[in-house]
């Protein structure tokens, strides 16, 4: 699933 | 990490560094909006606590310190040491007009109904309108500093770097993700008005001032 959150971004 | 990525985190960073030394250099936070400020305080709090749960990288770490610490210290030098050069009768929005509906769609609008989830998303919302305040004051003043233009620009064209990073994010990877897309748009959107007086008037000498 690519539908995830950029969480390694600021 | 790609090179719009990096770039809109140091675009960020500039903005978040120049907006501290203008008001430290002259003692004075005129024509800067608190409530823009207690919201970006807001949205970094919110988003960043995963800061300790979820390690990503020093890079990763150390950034979100330095934003949280530098929005707190703003936050601080304009209610607190320079409060008396804040302008408190032209910084009049009102903040729960963004507040409140930012929460109501965090709630309603979310990739997962969880606390940490719902606080991430919240504050991908409120940081897209989170500058509102200080262009209402702009505005409502119609004109800006240099310094706050400056601010301003390298504000807005992170967001819109970072627009680059998830298309280059998307065509290399697959990745995308709407809450963050669509925020982003609205986010750049509302600077477009300010990037082309920025590029018409401060790029070249002239201060910003509203046509009245």
């Amino acid at each position: 699933d690519n539908l995830i959150n950029p969480k390694d971004e600021l | 990490m790609n090179v719009f990525r990096f770039l809109g985190d140091l675009s960020h960073l500039v903005a978040i560094v120049i907006l501290l030394l203008k008001i430290w250099k002259t003692r004075s936070c005129s024509g800067i909006s608190g409530r823009s400020q207690i919201l970006f305080a807001i949205v970094f709090t919110t988003r960043y606590l995963d800061l300790f749960s979820n390690f990503i990288s020093v890079y990763n770490t150390s950034m979100k310190i330095v934003y949280i610490t530098c929005s707190y210290a703003t936050v601080y030098l304009i209610y607190g040491k320079f409060k008396a050069t804040y302008d408190f009768n032209h910084d009049t929005f009102r903040i729960e007009f963004l507040l409140v509906p930012s929460a109501i769609l965090a709630f309603l609008v979310n990739h997962d109904f969880s606390p940490l989830e719902i606080l991430w998303t919240f504050s991908i919302y409120l940081e897209s309108v989170a500058i509102l305040p200080q262009l209402f004051l702009v505005s409502k003043t119609g004109e800006a500093e240099t310094i706050t233009s400056h601010y301003l620009f390298a504000l807005g064209s992170y967001r819109l770097l970072y627009l680059l990073n998830w298309l280059w994010r998307y065509f290399s990877q697959g990745f995308y993700d709407l809450i963050a897309l669509l925020s982003g748009i609205l986010q750049t959107v509302l600077y477009c008005d300010f990037f082309y007086l920025y590029i018409s008037k401060v790029l070249k000498g002239k201060k910003l001032s509203l046509p009245a």
